[in-house]
């Protein structure tokens, strides 16, 4: 038997938190060189760029990759990076 | 929280634009109007004006894609991403992706109105605010009925170029003065260019001996293939023909190869688009014709041509004139309308009437307008423009 599958309105679409790096990135929150291996700083980056995230998006600003944040990156949008110049 | 100033802005209030590829989502005139209301929303609030070129190279260029398509920027498809823009400093240019449902005026689907006015401001100068409710907010914000600008965008766009001129006689582009820019041609002492493709009002239509099929309407004209306009349409009459359009009528004679285009009390013969010697001639060669005609064509059954004026018709014979009997009723071609603005016999020998922006095609065996399914008459910008 096919198993069940929830209901389409239950699923929230999301990304990964890979993928959410690489959004973070191509919306210029993240210079494309950040490196992930790791390193306080590294890390400090991407709080600070989750956290500027959260704020254009107008979503609790947590620095974290959270569900709330993954699932923001799957809306719809305009292609130019947020951050510029 | 404000707006953001990206670095680069115009250094010029008036700019040109051009929609160089379309989405099959939605008849072109609609894209056509809402890109120029788009463009409003910023000229309402600024000295910018926006005026549309159909040739030549536009400050700023729109187009619909899909996948890459050149900029380095590929497009994903429905959903995430539904368009891009270029700062003032790389040109400009807006780019929508074609793999969304591009819709005007509903909430289904995407509407190209709201997404296109954001990526105009981008056009300008502005980047991503960071203000909820902002028009250059990044998310999309979906169709809003009665959109009037938000203060932080007010803002932005008149910290780069001012406020408006408060004199603005009208929201319309102010005519331009004749530009120096060699590719761009003077536009008409009213500056309105307009060529409303969609409109499917045409004055004339008919063929060239190479095969090609050309419909005229106002001061423009269409090459024709069997989808609608070739790229690069509609062009200027003036600048290929040599005739100040509207024109009333145009025939082509199969047998001679020549194409004549019929204006008042004169006619041009050309060889393809080729003026022939001797041309403009007065109607008066075309014994018996009236001048100021309506329409002109060659019947596929007997090879005879016909003009037409109002509500009546005249049958000539080449090289002698009207045929005596003549004029008669228009409501012998049973199943026609009382006026006809355009016909023509087309490639497949079949003959077609226009008038007011629907086509009839004429059933030569049981003459009287052909049945069919859909029936007649039918939407001329649909089935011959393309649109």
């Amino acid at each position: 038997m096919p198993t069940p599958v929830p209901p389409l309105s239950t699923v929230k679409p999301t990304v990964s938190p890979q993928q959410g790096l690489k959004y973070l990135q191509k919306f210029g929150y993240l210079s494309t060189g950040t490196s992930q291996a790791g390193g306080l700083q590294a890390q400090g980056n991407l709080n600070k760029a989750i956290r500027q995230f959260q704020r254009f998006a107008h979503i609790n600003i947590t620095g974290e990759l959270d569900e709330a944040t993954l699932e923001m990156m799957t809306k719809e949008r305009c292609g130019v990076p947020d951050i510029v110049g | 929280r404000r707006y953001a100033i990206q670095g680069s802005r115009w250094r010029k209030h008036d700019l040109t634009y051009r929609i160089s590829a379309y989405t099959q989502d939605l008849p072109a005139f609609e894209v056509e109007s809402a890109v120029e209301k788009a463009f409003q929303v910023w000229a309402k609030h600024t000295p910018l004006t926006f005026t549309r070129i159909y040739w030549g190279r536009p400050d700023l260029d729109v187009k619909f894609s899909v996948g890459e398509h050149g900029d380095g920027n590929p497009f994903d498809g429905a959903g995430g991403e539904l368009a891009h823009a270029f700062f003032p400093q790389y040109g400009g240019d807006a780019h929508f992706d074609d793999g969304e449902t591009w819709t005007v005026r509903t909430p289904g689907g995407t509407d190209l109105f709201i997404v296109a006015a954001h990526e105009f401001g981008h056009s300008l100068g502005l980047g991503h605010s960071d203000v909820r409710g902002s028009l250059m907010a990044p998310f999309y914000q979906g169709y809003t009925p009665a959109f009037t600008l938000p203060p932080d965008d007010v803002e932005g766009i008149q910290n780069l170029y001012g406020v408006a001129d408060i004199d603005r006689p009208s929201p319309h582009p102010r005519p331009r003065p004749p530009s120096n820019d060699v590719d761009v041609p003077d536009y008409d002492a009213r500056g309105t260019v307009d060529p409303t493709t969609c409109s499917g009002h045409l004055d004339a239509i008919t063929r060239t001996k190479n095969g090609s099929t050309y419909a005229f309407a106002g001061e423009f004209f269409w090459r024709l293939n069997d989808i609608g306009p070739d790229p690069g349409y509609p062009m200027r009459i003036h600048d290929i023909w040599g005739v100040v359009g509207p024109i009333d009528a145009a025939l082509f004679w199969p047998s001679t190869g020549k194409t004549y285009l019929i204006k008042g009390e004169r006619y041009w013969r050309f060889t393809n688009a080729v003026l022939d010697e001797g041309y403009p001639a007065s109607m008066e060669r075309f014994r018996g014709v009236p001048t100021n005609v309506d329409a002109a064509f060659e019947w596929g059954r007997n090879g005879k041509t016909y003009f037409i004026k109002g509500n009546q018709y005249w049958r000539y014979s080449k090289g002698w004139g009207v045929d005596d009997g003549y004029p008669q009723p228009l409501s012998v071609w049973t199943g026609l309308p009382d006026r006809i603005d355009a016909a023509f016999q087309w490639k497949n020998g079949k003959t077609y009437f226009f008038q007011g922006g629907r086509y009839w095609r004429f059933d030569d065996d049981n003459l009287r307008v052909a049945e069919s399914d859909p029936q007649y008459p039918r939407s001329t910008a649909e089935w011959w423009l393309g649109c």
